[in-house]
């Protein structure tokens, strides 16, 4: 565990957070995709199924507990909550998931390290992953007002990513044999999604401004 | 070194 990887994980919980924050006390999800949000619940159910046979750390067996357990009620929130459920953009958010799934899964069964159920599932994950916020993305785009909440959430969930390249580089030059190609690519892919919304995010920062995507 | 060690991010 390097600092890194620590302020990676941290992000990323704090990314949920705010979310949780909007949804649970402001009982709005405006301009939160529920389509990536599923995504996101998918891809930590397929990545955890080791959770309870294969043990490396209390740390990270309570954040896959935490992962899941947030994931899994921000999607119960945005269906099943009367108030939060009627503020959610529906109708903009129409991302098809079999254009992300099913390419996912197809990949992960040809490009795995192993051809077994938890393998390939762990595989998917991580393609998953990768292109999950791309709902919300889209979302984000056609969103004219981006509420700072919003704005925070995928700033944050970018950042994690960001800090996981770096925790990658620092494990290359400490761990001897430390390579993970995978992991890599998939990750790369995945910063790389968020570089044009960072580049709007900095700029309405800077300026002070509200933040808005071009269309 | 065996795959396994790989999962030990999250």
């Amino acid at each position: 565990m390097n600092v890194f990887r620590l302020a990676g994980d941290m992000t990323h919980l704090s990314s949920i957070l705010v979310l949780l924050l909007k949804i649970h006390t402001i009982k709005s999800c405006a301009g939160i995709s529920l389509k990536t949000q599923e995504l996101y619940a998918l891809v930590f159910i397929t990545r955890y199924l080791d959770i309870f046979d294969r043990f490396t750390s209390i740390y990270n067996f309570l954040m896959k507990l935490i992962f899941l357990g947030s994931s899994l009620s921000i999607v119960w929130y945005m269906r099943r909550h009367k108030a939060v459920h009627r503020s959610y953009d529906k109708d903009q958010d129409t991302f098809r998931y079999q254009f992300i799934v099913l390419p996912c899964l197809l990949l992960a069964l040809v490009i795995n390290h192993k051809l077994t159920f938890k393998e390939v599932m762990w595989t998917f994950s991580l393609y998953l992953e990768a292109v999950a916020i791309l709902p919300q993305l889209v979302l984000l785009q056609r969103t004219r007002n981006i509420d700072n909440l919003t704005g925070q959430y995928v700033f944050l969930l970018g950042a994690y990513r960001a800090l996981y390249l770096l925790n990658w580089v620092y494990r290359y030059f400490t761990e001897p044999g430390f390579v993970r190609w995978i992991t890599w690519i998939a990750g790369l892919v995945q910063t790389l999604l968020y570089a044009d919304f960072f580049y709007y995010y900095i700029l309405s920062w800077k300026n002070n401004v509200k933040l808005e995507l071009p269309a | 070194k065996p795959m396994e060690s790989f999962k030990d991010e999250l």
